[in-house]
């Protein structure tokens, strides 16, 4: 499914070169639940970004379902993004004109190959999923941190994408509601084989990992060999 | 030293009315240190801001160290917000254009009372403490989530302020970074006798705490005496 092979990548800062990531290999199979664990600054980010087409690798090879990331020209790059990825960033980076409603419909809208009715109803499903039922016409501002996270929760999965990346996704939710959310998406996790690949510092996000990859300064420390499903 | 009193928060949305506090009533002491729990959308951050005279309250009294907020004017609030008062938000606000060391300045500078040696070496201490020595000329779109937080963390830190408010101080933080910046900020509670109220989710820091004041759909629910100390 996704094999990263001797990625490094390089920022430019004034004349210095930082060393985000250092050399990393690692194979996720599908349908795993893996967590990426590591200090603050340790390169999870970085690291999610690449895997998700978001950000490039400066060195290094990204091959999801056998194909080489970097062949690929822009047009092919955001499709690719639109159809088979699901993001969550660690910054929300939700759209402050939309609504809840309409922030989580705006991925289906792209797609464009669902019916109107069918849009709502599953946008629906989502926002009642992570408990923002009450909250369908707020704009961004006008929620609260841990709400805010939960849209972005329910956008990444609203065009059921086959890898769903998650970058510290229950950082401002308290343990219950981020429990919920866990078991939501295992159950989707469950139901559709897809994979889920999350950073986290929450020791309850790690009760629901198949596999935990460790990162430390840029290195995967103790790269496991994939859980075979 | 702050007293809270039928303190209630209303929004408008459209043509509804939320309640995002109802009529909240509690006291801090000088020098305690003091968690807020609850629920995401419970109305800590609400609660914060009008705490920190960063929001109003729609009813109620907010005194800090006897002085009714409502009465002051704007200047008077701005003086007593930036010498009184440190506050790290849930969502850093970081000025993008400066680096990790002059966003730490920054309220330093604006404060005027001291040469300009003493404020280098006091940021540089700060820097140290939560561990961005490294760091120092990287803008905020050039550091992870958890180096951004601690900047604002250290932000809120370098005028000393008698309060400090903080809405979620750990939540981009891995458990290590996470305790050290608590025993850093436990160390000056101790030292300085100044004023800590968080709102977390993390259990790490809640073993730090005096007391825990439990907030439900905008509402105090075991309002306990303030520790004496
Ligand atoms: N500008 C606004 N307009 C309407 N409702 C708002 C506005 N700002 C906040 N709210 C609502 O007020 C309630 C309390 O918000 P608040 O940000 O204080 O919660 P919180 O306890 O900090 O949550 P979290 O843990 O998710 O950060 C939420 O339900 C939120 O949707
Ligand atoms: N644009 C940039 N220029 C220079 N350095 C950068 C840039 N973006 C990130 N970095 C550095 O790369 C390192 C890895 O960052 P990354 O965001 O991947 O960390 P992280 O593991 O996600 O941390 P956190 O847990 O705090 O979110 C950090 O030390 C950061 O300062
Ligand atoms: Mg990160
Ligand atoms: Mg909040």
């Amino acid at each position: 499914q996704i094999e990263i092979t001797q990625v490094t990548k390089n920022y430019r800062l004034g004349k210095t070169t930082i060393q985000a990531l250092k050399g990393v290999n690692f194979t996720v199979e599908e349908g795993e639940f893996l967590s990426v664990v590591g200090a603050s600054g340790s390169g999870k980010t970085t690291l999610l970004n690449i895997i998700g087409c978001i950000d490039a690798a400066s060195e290094g090879s990204v091959k999801i379902d056998g194909i080489e990331i970097k062949r690929l020209n822009d047009n092919e790059l955001t499709d690719l993004r639109l159809r088979k990825i699901g993001f969550i960033f660690q910054t929300f980076n939700l759209i402050p004109v939309l609504n809840v409603f309409e922030n989580i419909e705006f991925p289906l809208l792209l797609m464009n190959h669902l019916p109107k009715k069918a849009v709502v109803s599953r946008v629906n499903a989502l926002i009642e999923q992570v408990g923002l039922t009450d909250f369908v016409r707020h704009k961004p501002a006008e929620l609260s941190g841990g709400q805010r996270q939960r849209v972005a929760i329910a956008r990444s999965l609203v065009t059921n994408p086959a890898i769903v990346l998650a970058d510290e996704p229950t950082a401002n939710l308290d343990t219950e509601t981020g429990n919920s959310i866990l078991a939501l998406m295992k159950a989707i996790n469950m139901r559709e084989k897809s994979t889920f690949i999350f950073s986290t510092h929450d020791p309850e996000v790690l009760k629901y990992a198949d596999r935990i990859v460790n990162i430390r300064d840029g290195r995967v420390v103790n790269p496991e060999p994939p859980v075979a499903l």
